[in-house]
Parts: C-alpha cells; sequence; structure tokens
C-alpha cells in the first residue's frame, strides 16, 4: 500500500458525507446503500465513522459527472478512468467524483460495480493511494469481484490502520473474518492449484490469482485472473495446454473453460465428461499434454487417466496409481505440466521432474525453480 | 522514383498517444519537446520503466504489448505517483 506524502489524513475520526447528484444508471436507493455500505468498509477496519447530511459542505463529497465537470481533472467518456478522488483535506478534499459516461451498476459484473469503484475511491479520501498488489482494493486497475462476499484484503487493512489504527469497537469474541491476502511467490510452502504453458509462457495459478512467466526472461507477473477471464472462476482444480487444440483447458469441479490466446472459447464451460473422464470423477486436481505421445494425463488424487487428443477418446486400461506410471512418486498430485521434455509433478510445494519419455525420475524441486523470487 | 513514407504498423503510432496520455495523466510525464535524456534515456523511456516497475510488469522502458494492455484497462483517475 502507499499513503499521500505527508501520511494525509483527517484529524478526527467523525466524518460526514454527502450525495450531491445521481446517476441515472440505477435507483435512489441503490445508490444510497452502495455509498454507505462502501465506506463501511472502512469503518468496520478502524476507529472512523460516517453521517450522511443532506445539505451543506460535508467533508466527503460525493457526484457524478462527465469530462470537464469542475476540477481540473476532466473525465475522459466511457471507460478508460472511472472515478477519482481527494485526499484527505479541507474544500475540495475527500471528495469523490465518479464518471457518469460509465455504465455503474448495483449488483451484476456488467458495466462497472459501483461499490467496488467506490469502496476503492473512498480509499483515496481516507489517504490511501494506489498499492501495486494486484490483489489490493486500492490497485489501480478496476476488477469484478462479487461485492456480497467482499472483503477488505489485508494489503488495505494495513494501509489504512497504518494511518487510523485498528477498530476498538470490534468485539475479540466475534472477530472480523481473516482478510484475503496475496499469495507470496517467494513462499516456501506455496501449494499451488494448477500449472500450464501457454504459447510458450508458463501460467501458475492460485487462489484469485495466476503469475506469467515469459520464457525469455523470466519474470513472473502476478495478475487477478478475473483481470484476463471474468467468467473463469478463481481457486482452479487444474489446467493445461494441448498442443493439438492449440488451447488451454482451466478445470473446476465437474466444468471446464477452454482459452485460445487469452480469449475464451465460446460454448464452454462443459462438462469434464466431455473429455471423456467418467461421471464418477467430481474433479481433476491436475492434468498435462504429452507432446511426444499426444496424449492428455487427468490426475485425480492418486491416480490418472490417458486421453488421447487426437482420437478424443480414454485410453483403455485407465486409471492407473500415479506411482505405477511414474516411479518414486507418491501421493497426490496438486498440479503438473510438461515442458521441453520433462514432466514437472506438483505435490505441495514439491515437485517432481520426470523425463516425459523415459518417466525416470531426475529431481525434487520446490516451486521457487519456477517463480523465481 | 518518389520515394514513399514508411508508414508505421497500423495503430503504432495511436499507441503511442495513448501512452504518452497515460504516462501524463499517471505518471507526471511533462511535455516531451526538447526534454533532455538522462543517460541516454529519454523522458518517455524512463517514466514507461517507472510505469512497468509499478505493475510488476518486465521493465523494458520500451511500449511492449503487456504495458500497453495494461493502459487500456479502466482504472481510477488518480495518479500511481504522487503529484
Amino acid at each position: 500500500y502507499t499513503t499521500f506524502p505527508g501520511n494525509l489524513k483527517w484529524p478526527t475520526n467523525k466524518l460526514t458525507y454527502r450525495i450531491e447528484n445521481y446517476t441515472p444508471d440505477m435507483s435512489v436507493s441503490e445508490v444510497d446503500s452502495v455509498i454507505e455500505k462502501a465506506l463501511q468498509v472502512w469503518a468496520r477496519v478502524t476507529p472512523l465513522r460516517f453521517t450522511r447530511i443532506y445539505s451543506g459542505t460535508a467533508d466527503i463529497m460525493v457526484s457524478f459527472g462527465t469530462r470537464e465537470h469542475g476540477d481540473y481533472y476532466p473525465f475522459d467518456g466511457p471507460d478508460g478512468t472511472l472515478a477519482h478522488a481527494f485526499p484527505p483535506a479541507a474544500g475540495i478534499g475527500g471528495d469523490a467524483h465518479f464518471d457518469d459516461d460509465e455504465t455503474f451498476t448495483f449488483q451484476s459484473s456488467n458495466g462497472y460495480n459501483l461499490f467496488l469503484v467506490a469502496a476503492h475511491e473512498f480509499g483515496h479520501s481516507m489517504g490511501l493511494s494506489h498499492s501495486n498488489d494486484p490483489g489490493a482494493l486500492m490497485y489501480p486497475v478496476y476488477s469484478y469481484s462479487d461485492p456480497n462476499s467482499f472483503s477488505l484484503p489485508q494489503d488495505d487493512v494495513n494501509g489504512i490502520q497504518f494511518l487510523y489504527g485498528k477498530n476498538p469497537d470490534v468485539n475479540p469474541g466475534d472477530p472480523d473474518p481473516e482478510p484475503p491476502t496475496t499469495p507470496d511467490a517467494c513462499d516456501p510452502n506455496l501449494v499451488l492449484d494448477a500449472v500450464a504453458t501457454l504459447r510458450g509462457e508458463q501460467m501458475f495459478f492460485k487462489g484469485r490469482f495466476f503469475w506469467r512467466i515469459y520464457p525469455q526472461s523470466g519474470e513472473a507477473v502476478q495478475s487477478l485472473i478475473k483481470n484476463f477471464w471474468p467468467e473463469v472462476p478463481d481457486n482452479l482444480d487444474a489446467a493445461y495446454e494441448s498442443q493439438e487444440t492449440d488451447r488451454v483447458y482451466l478445470f473446476k469441479g465437474q466444468k471446464v473453460w477452454a482459452i485460445s490466446g487469452y480469449d475464451l472459447v465460446r460454448g464452454y464451460p462443459k462438462s469434464i465428461s466431455s473429455m471423456g473422464l467418467p461421471k464418477t470423477v467430481k474433479k481433476v486436481s491436475a492434468a498435462l499434454y504429452e507432446e511426444h505421445s499426444g496424449k492428455t494425463l487427468f490426475f485425480v488424487d492418486k491416480h490418472y487417466y490417458s486421453y488421447d487428443e487426437a482420437r478424443q477418446t480414454m485410453d483403455s486400461g485407465f486409471p492407473k496409481l500415479v506411482e505405477d506410471g511414474f516411479p518414486g512418486f507418491r501421493g497426490k498430485v496438486t498440479a503438473a505440466f510438461q515442458n521441453s521434455g520433462f514432466t514437472y509433478l506438483f505435490k505441495g510445494p514439491h515437485v517432481f521432474e520426470y523425463s516425459s519419455r523415459s518417466k525416470r525420475l531426475y529431481r525434487v524441486l520446490g516451486n521457487s525453480y519456477f517463480l523465481r523470487c | 522514383a518518389h520515394c514513399l513514407p514508411i508508414l508505421p504498423p497500423p495503430g503504432t503510432e495511436q499507441d503511442k498517444d495513448v501512452a504518452e496520455m497515460y504516462l501524463k495523466r499517471f505518471y507526471n510525464l511533462t511535455e516531451q519537446r526538447g526534454r533532455v535524456f538522462h543517460r541516454g534515456v529519454s523522458p518517455l523511456g524512463e517514466k514507461l520503466s517507472e510505469m512497468q516497475r509499478f505493475f510488476r510488469l518486465k521493465v523494458t522502458g520500451t511500449l511492449d504489448s503487456d504495458t500497453l494492455q495494461v493502459m487500456k484497462k479502466p482504472r481510477c483517475g488518480v495518479p500511481d505517483v504522487s503529484q
């Protein structure tokens, strides 16, 4: 997180706000409740308390406008800049302006969810600047998440409590749920959800995030899954790239999504039984495509199936125990991928490296072998 | 023979305008004309690197597709660097 120069903050914890006008996109009562809920995001973790007034000048004046709207920061029409707000100070300080050339929504993921935009802007009104943690609310780029299950990320809690301290009214016997954190590539205990290649890049999935690694530089860029594929769920089970179809398949529960490049393929999600898996399989724990054999291996905990991509049929004689096909491996496979003739089976934070052809075990590595810290 | 101007690939000039506008709005890039190069790096290159560092992209100081993709995403209008 970051704050503004001089750690600008309000000299009092009791602040007023006033909604000066409304967007035609939503009802008055929807806007009223969204603005109150967005302020409560910050009140819940600090001593800050907000009171609404209906006339005169409030600390936080909330308004909707387009293009040149009375400050020196004109909006830019649809998309691009969605809103802005001013750090704590008298006058325009604390005020939040929303670009009414956007389509703001109450609940849906279409348009821009006003609650998420407002909660971010009120972070500025309280004194937070932008965070470069892609999972933080104060990250400058908009990304949709369900407002009904919103929980202020740890990075934002750290920032606002740096300025104002904790909420003194929290009942120790009934604490708030743990704030969501952003997985750390350098965490030696990191257990990845899924791994896949994508046209030369590698993708490592964890929770709401994934790291992309460029072949030439090896730098790992962390992003929200929903920033690229809003329809794809978080906490994936498995993923693999098929050289046969030039697609990446993403698995969760009994559903599979297909992406081509960075676009979602129409007609997905489908059932995983569409890939030949028996209906008894409730979820896939890992998957990889073997270039030399053209087979896709689906791992279901300690067992695996072999699927012929060209014939699009399951090979007979499966499922087999993983340890029968990959000597030296014991237990459940949590993620898997193939790269440059090597097969990597992930078991928690450990990675077993095999020759793809001979299935000979070469090394046991850690995640950091790929996710360079 | 008349030599025709080699037109930049479609979008390049436009992309450069997008980048300059973005860096002016969010990274305090000032007017480009006559600006001094620092250690051989243009002000635009410096600001591009600063933005790439913030978004944990590959820091190249040049306008690559990943950087442009981030610049085109909807966002908050408050600068990423304090002004």
